[in-house]
C-alpha cells in the first residue's frame, strides 16, 4: 500500500521488486508500520554528503556532521575532474532520500537523520581515520563505511593502531554506552580472487561486514568471498541486471538522481538503513545485538555456487553470502522482542610457537589447541561469536598461502584464501583472520589450523612460526541459542510489531564528547569584529551624549534656572527619527528665533534635524562621524550660530 | 588546540606523530595531560596538535609551520624519534603515513 511520488521509486526494485517479487529488502510492510528510522542518525564516512540537494537537506543532520579534509563542519563535496566525488551522496541517498517530494528516489530509512564525515578527499592518515570513526559518536548511532583498503588481490591491510583503538572506543563508549554500529563493505576485489580477511575493516569483530548479490541473487563478479562476513543485500551485477537508484550530486555532471550505484559500497548503505530502522524499534539494542538479529534473521537462499554450510548451532553460512539475504521484516520483528545478549566474553590462548614447514599441496601442516573447560571457566565462555588467528608465517609468495580453521564442532573456514596476484615475499606478520561461520557453537574443543602451499614453485618453503587463537561469545548455552531462534520465529508474524508493546529500555550512559558542536575559527572572527564595532559605537555613543549634555549645562538660559528644551512641534515627531537620546544639536530657525518648547523635556527621542537631502554629504567625507546619513557636519553650520 | 578539532588539520602534510602519553594513577585530568603533552612536543622539536578524537591520552604532533628544506625535516624526524623513543611518558609513539583507501 505505500506509494511515494518520486519519480525513480518504481525503480527501485531493491525496495520493491515489482518484477521479481520477493528479490527485495521487504521493507514495505516495516514502513505500513511507521517504522521508517525516526530518532536515529546515520553518518556517512566518505568522500562527502550534498546536504543541499533537495532529497537529501530536509534530513541533514548537521550537529553529527564533519569536514576533516578541510577541517571545518561542512561535509560539501568539492567538484573534481573525474567527477567522482558523488560517492558519499549516493550512499546517503539510500539511507535516508526523502519521500514523497517528487524528485528521484526514496530512502530505506527516510524517517532517519542523515550526516556526512568527509574523510577520503585527501590525505588520509591513521589519526585521522580514528577521529571519523568517533566524531560526534554520542550523536552518530550507524557509521556506513562504503570504502577499505585497495581490493587489487595482493594488498593486506587495515586499521592501523589509532583506527582500532577507535573502533574499539566506539562499540564499547559510542551511542551512550550501547556501541556505535560499524557497517563496512566487504570489498569488490572479486576478479582479482581477493578476500575479505585481508581487509581488517571487514574481518574486526567490531564491524557489521556486508557483502552483495545481484538482482538474480547470486554473487556479483566484483564480490568477494570471505569467512567474516556477517550477510549480503543487494547491489547491482554485470551490465545486464539493474543496479541501484538512489540520489545523486548534482555538480559536475551530477543530475541529482543516478541509476548506477553499484558494488558494496551500495550494499553497505541498505544494511546500515535497516539497522537504523531496527533501533528505531528497540534503541537499546548493542552493537553485538545487532550482529546476533543479523545471524538469527538473515536468510539461506538457492543457489547452488554459494556452498552453503550449516553449524552446529543451526545457522547456514556461505563465503560468498554470508548467513544470507538481509530482510528488513525480520530484522525489525526480530529487534522488536530481543533482550540484550549477555555481556562479551573472551578466551586468548598462548603464543603457540610452532616452527613448522608449510608442506606443498596436496600434503599440509596441521597443528592443534585445545581449549578446556578449566580455560573458559574465568570468562564464563560456552557458545562462540567471532573466532580470531592471529598467525605469523614466512613465505617467499604470500599468495600461495591456503589456512583453514576447523572449529571443535568440524566446522571449516577458508580465512586464508589464496590470491594469484599476491606474489609480497613478506609473508603474515601478525596477521589477525576471523570467521563467524562457528557462531553459536559451544565454544570448548579442539581448534585446528591447516596450511598448505598451493603455489607451483617447487623449492619455496613457507615456515608457520607462531599463532594465537581468540575466542569471542557469551555466556549463552547451545540451549539459549535455539530458545532464541524459536522466541525469534514466532515473533515474525508481526504481532509485536505496533506501538502498544514495548520491551524496556535501560538508560544509556551520559558520555561527554571531546568537542560538541563547536564554533568554526571563522564564525569566532566575525563575532569578535562585531563586537569590538558595537564597543566602538557604543563608547562613541555615551561620549557624544555627554558632551552634548555638558555643552547644554553651559549655555546661557542655563545658569540661573532650570534648562528650557526646544518645543517639538507636532510635524517632526512623525517626520524626525527617535532615536533614546537628548538632542544631539540644538539649531535656531534662519530667521533666529528658537523654538519654545511648551512640554517637559523629552528623553525618549533624539531630535535629528531633517535638513540634508539626498547628496548633500556623505558619512565618508568625515573620517569620524558616525554613520548617520541625515546628520549634518558641523562645518556646514559656519553660516548659523553654532550651538553645539 | 585540543577539542577544538586541532587534530583534523593534520592533513595537509608535513611530518606528524601519533603518540599514547602514559597517565599516572588518577591523573585522568584532561588538562594535566594536555599539559604534558605540550611539554613532550616541545622536547621533541614539535606542536601538540591536540587529542586524537575522543582516545584518552592520544595526541597528534605535527611539525611546526614553516617550509624546510629536505635535509632539515630528515633531522628533524631524527631528532623527533630520538626523544619520542627515549621519552618516560609515552607509551607509544607512530609516525604518521598516507594510507591508500578505495571506494567500493
Amino acid at each position: 500500500s505505500m506509494h511515494f511520488n518520486d519519480p525513480k521509486y518504481p525503480m527501485q526494485w531493491h525496495l520493491n521488486n515489482r518484477r521479481s517479487p520477493g528479490r527485495d529488502i521487504n521493507v514495505t510492510g516495516v514502513w505500513e508500520r511507521n517504522v521508517t528510522g525516526r530518532g536515529v542518525t546515520v553518518v556517512v564516512v566518505d568522500d562527502g554528503v550534498e546536504h543541499t540537494i533537495q532529497d537529501i537537506a530536509p534530513n541533514y543532520c548537521p550537529e553529527g556532521s564533519y569536514d576533516l579534509n578541510s577541517n571545518d563542519p561542512d561535509p560539501m563535496p568539492h567538484p573534481d575532474e573525474e567527477n567522482g566525488n558523488h560517492h558519499g551522496t549516493r550512499c546517503a541517498g539510500e539511507i535516508a532520500a526523502v519521500p514523497n517530494n517528487s524528485f528521484c528516489a526514496v530512502g530505506v530509512a527516510y524517517g532517519s537523520r542523515i550526516a556526512g564525515i568527509r574523510v577520503l578527499d585527501g590525505p588520509l592518515t591513521d589519526s585521522m581515520e580514528a577521529v571519523a570513526f568517533n566524531k560526534h559518536y554520542q550523536i552518530n548511532d550507524i557509521y556506513s563505511c562504503s570504502w577499505g583498503p585497495d581490493d587489487d588481490g595482493k594488498t593486506v591491510d587495515g586499521p592501523h593502531q589509532l583506527g582500532k583503538a577507535a573502533l574499539q572506543h566506539g562499540v564499547i563508549a559510542g551511542r551512550q554506552g550501547f556501541g556505535s554500529i560499524f557497517v563496512v563493505a566487504s570489498g569488490n576485489g572479486g576478479q582479482h580472487n581477493d578476500n575479505c580477511n585481508y581487509d581488517g575493516y571487514a574481518n574486526s569483530i567490531y564491524t557489521v561486514t556486508i557483502g552483495a548479490v545481484d538482482e538474480e541473487g547470486r554473487m556479483p563478479f566484483y564480490a568477494e568471498e570471505c569467512a567474516s562476513m556477517l550477510a549480503v543485500t543487494f547491489s547491482g551485477g554485470d551490465k545486464m541486471l539493474r543496479s541501484i537508484v538512489t540520489t545523486d550530486w548534482d555538480l559536475q555532471k551530477g543530475t541529482g538522481c543516478t541509476e548506477g550505484h553499484t558494488g558494496t559500497s551500495a550494499a553497505a548503505p541498505l544494511a546500515a538503513g535497516m539497522i537504523a530502522l531496527m533501533l528505531q524499534v528497540r534503541p537499546c539494542l548493542t552493537w553485538r545485538d545487532v550482529q546476533h538479529i543479523i545471524v538469527f534473521t538473515a536468510t539461506q537462499y538457492e543457489d547452488r555456487h554459494a556452498d552453503w554450510l550449516t553449524n552446529e548451532a543451526g545457522f547456514s553460512h556461505s563465503h560468498q553470502h554470508g548467513f544470507g539475504l538481509l530482510n528488513a521484516w525480520r530484522l525489525v520483528n526480530a529487534a522488536k522482542i530481543w533482550t540484550s545478549v549477555p555481556y562479551l566474553a573472551s578466551y586468548v590462548s598462548p603464543v603457540l610457537k610452532e616452527n613448522k614447514a608449510v608442506p606443498q599441496s596436496p600434503h599440509s601442516l596441521e597443528v592443534l589447541w585445545n581449549v578446556s573447560r578449566m580455560d573458559l571457566e574465568m570468562s564464563g565462555l560456552k557458545t562462540l561469536e567471532h573466532v580470531a588467528v592471529t598467525v605469523s608465517i614466512t613465505h617467499p609468495r604470500r599468495g600461495s598461502l591456503e589456512v583453514k580453521l576447523f572449529c571443535p564442532s568440524g566446522m571449516m573456514s577458508l580465512i586464508g584464501a589464496p590470491r594469484s596476484m599476491d606474489s609480497d615475499p613478506s609473508g603474515f606478520n601478525d596477521w589477525t583472520f576471523s570467521t563467524v561461520r562457528c557462531w553459536g557453537e559451544r565454544a570448548k574443543g579442539v581448534y585446528k589450523l591447516v596450511i598448505r602451499d598451493v603455489g607451483n614453485e617447487p623449492l619455496q618453503v613457507g615456515i608457520l612460526r607462531q599463532w594465537q587463537l581468540t575466542l569471542y561469545g557469551s555466556v549463552w548455552s547451545p540451549v539459549d541459542i535455539r530458545d532464541r531462534q524459536r522466541l525469534l520465529e514466532s515473533a515474525m508474524s508481526g504481532e509485536y510489531l505496533h506501538d502498544d508493546f514495548t520491551l524496556p529500555c535501560p538508560p544509556g550512559l551520559k558520555i561527554p564528547e571531546e568537542d560538541g558542536y563547536t564554533i568554526t575559527p571563522n564564525t569566532l572572527k566575525t563575532l569578535v569584529l562585531v563586537g569590538c564595532f558595537t564597543i566602538f559605537w557604543t563608547i562613541y555613543y555615551m561620549l557624544e551624549v555627554y558632551l552634548s549634555q555638558r555643552s547644554v549645562a553651559s549655555a546661557p538660559g542655563c545658569r540661573s534656572g532650570p534648562c528650557r528644551w526646544p518645543p517639538r512641534s507636532r510635524r517632526s515627531r512623525e517626520e524626525w527619527t527617535e532615536l533614546e537620546s537628548v538632542p544631539l544639536c540644538n539649531s535656531k530657525d534662519l530667521d533666529g528665533t528658537e523654538t519654545e518648547s511648551g512640554g517637559p523635556p523629552t528623553t525618549s527621542g533624539l531630535l535629528v534635524p531633517d535638513l540634508l537631502h539626498e547628496g548633500d554629504w556623505s558619512p565618508s567625507q568625515n573620517k569620524n562621524a558616525p554613520d548617520f546619513p541625515h546628520q549634518r557636519p558641523p562645518e556646514l553650520l559656519q553660516g548659523e550660530e553654532q550651538i553645539c | 588546540l585540543a577539542g577544538t578539532g586541532g587534530t583534523d588539520t593534520q592533513g595537509i602534510g608535513g611530518l606528524s606523530w601519533a603518540v599514547h602519553l602514559d597517565s599516572l594513577e588518577g591523573e585522568q585530568e584532561e588538562e594535566s595531560l594536555a599539559q604534558k603533552a605540550d611539554a613532550v612536543a616541545q622536547a621533541a622539536g614539535l606542536v601538540n596538535a591536540g587529542r586524537i578524537g575522543e582516545l584518552q591520552g592520544h595526541y597528534l604532533f605535527i611539525q611546526p609551520v614553516g617550509h624546510k628544506q629536505a635535509m632539515e625535516v630528515e633531522a628533524m624526524r631524527q631528532q623527533a624519534e630520538a626523544v619520542l623513543a627515549r621519552h618516560e611518558a609515552v607509551r607509544w609513539h607512530s609516525e604518521q603515513t598516507l594510507l591508500k583507501r578505495a571506494k567500493r
